[in-house]
């Protein structure tokens, strides 16, 4: 009792007025080894009882759903250059629904564990399972979005975070014979979905966007199996990823055609 | 640069009071984007195509991005990997608009998938085009098609 108010954030540093609410706290996920995530959800700007609720995850394995999705991607506010204020994102997603970040695993951003191993060891599964309790727990302290429609979105390595926690709440859904969690869909961006096609396409756009020759990413289809770890991939298919890093390596692959940040 | 100004902004011990965040004062100095500790990733699945299947048979709504600017995991990337699923397709590739421009492109496909691109975004999407992203987002969350004029 008590913790969704002790979670409400009444207002952030540098923050222009707004008339949505904000919260941000600590849910535990797994008791025993003191492990627990932090979350930030804001409210929609309209209609925040009928809206659904919209998980956002971000990728890495390893990056917060905070610093990106929440402050510099679809979150309500970014963050000014002076790194003290605040402004408002005109294209928030709360404009259609009501938006929960988390950072996961531990280790990420304010997440922790007082098992130290868990800061350091990752993984899908691990990942996968921490999400579902954090969800699980995170729905007890505001239950009036415990039956609300459900979706999950992400970015990146979120490709993999988003299925198999869409998976995970399937999986107990059908155990239960009942929706604990009320999954409608996922939406998934620049995800990594199967390792083989999204190597050879990440090649294949360098070469079809002029920034490596039809010659070298020739020679990478040719010379490399991309199902090997990068250690165990032929010298002849080493040599021609090393031309392509040469290529590449002055620009943001992030964004080709955008500045570098100095 | 808009890392840079988060960093500065998350470590701010007025920031991290009014966000109730590190309350325990975490052993790990400062705050990150992404994690400098976490060092050992043990299980990562090659693919997760199997589960998209899944989400299909079982009514969840599936819908796949990409921003067409990015190298990282760029659009060839996701477009070779919804090839090796060989759905069938309910639309054709065609552009989708908003405010009277192309925003990217799309293809649906039967059993509630549909693929768009977001043109001019790179991988972080939302960041580098937020009116297209929520406009996208809006119509995922209706299960609505993106407007095709």
């Amino acid at each position: 009792d008590g913790l969704k108010e002790n979670d409400k954030i009444h207002k952030l540093p540098g923050q222009p007025p707004v008339k949505f609410e904000q919260y941000g706290g600590y849910v535990t996920v797994d008791e025993s080894a003191g492990r627990a995530f932090y979350y930030y959800f804001v409210e929609a700007q309209r209609s925040k009882e009928s809206l659904p609720l919209l998980l956002w995850l971000n990728g890495g394995p390893g990056c917060s759903s905070l610093a990106y999705g929440g402050f510099q991607e679809l979150g309500p506010f970014r963050v000014n250059s002076d790194g003290k204020t605040l402004h408002k994102n005109n294209f928030a997603w709360n404009h259609a629904a009501n938006v929960l970040f988390v950072e996961s695993p531990a280790g990420v951003g304010f997440s922790y564990s007082n098992t130290s191993t868990d800061v350091k060891v990752g993984g899908d599964r691990k990942t996968a399972n921490d999400n579902y309790q954090f969800l699980i727990n995170w729905l007890k302290r505001f239950p009036e979005y415990k039956d609300r429609d459900f979706y999950i979105s992400g970015e990146s390595y979120a490709g993999h975070y988003v299925p198999q926690l869409a998976h995970t709440i399937l999986y107990h859904n059908k155990k239960a014979k009942k929706n604990i969690i009320n999954l409608k869909g996922i939406l998934i961006g620049n995800a990594v979905i199967n390792d083989d096609t999204d190597t050879r396409g990440m090649y294949e756009y360098f070469a079809s966007h002029a920034l490596i020759t039809d010659e070298v990413v020739s020679e990478i289809q040719k010379q490399c199996k991309f199902t090997v770890t990068e250690s165990k991939e032929s010298d002849e298919c080493k040599m021609a990823k090393s031309i392509a890093d040469y290529n590449t390596h002055n620009i943001d692959i992030y964004n080709i055609y955008a500045p570098r940040c100095h | 640069c808009s890392d840079y100004y988060t960093i500065a902004y998350m470590n701010r011990p007025d920031v991290q009071k009014a966000l109730h965040a590190n309350v325990t004062n975490i052993e790990y100095a400062t705050w990150q984007p992404c994690s400098d500790v976490l060092t050992n990733w043990t299980d990562s699945a090659s693919t997760i195509i199997p589960l998209l299947r899944e989400f299909m048979t079982n009514d969840i709504r599936v819908w796949i991005f990409s921003g067409d600017t990015d190298g990282r995991v760029p659009v060839t990337s996701t477009m070779n990997s919804i090839k090796t699923m060989n759905l069938p397709i309910k639309t054709q590739w065609h552009p989708w608009y908003l405010n009277g421009e192309v925003g990217g492109y799309t293809q649906e496909y039967k059993g509630d998938m549909t693929f768009a691109t977001v043109r001019g975004a790179g991988h972080q999407v939302p960041s580098y085009e937020a009116a297209r992203a929520l406009s996208l987002v809006m119509h995922f969350l209706d299960g609505t098609d993106l407007p095709d004029s």
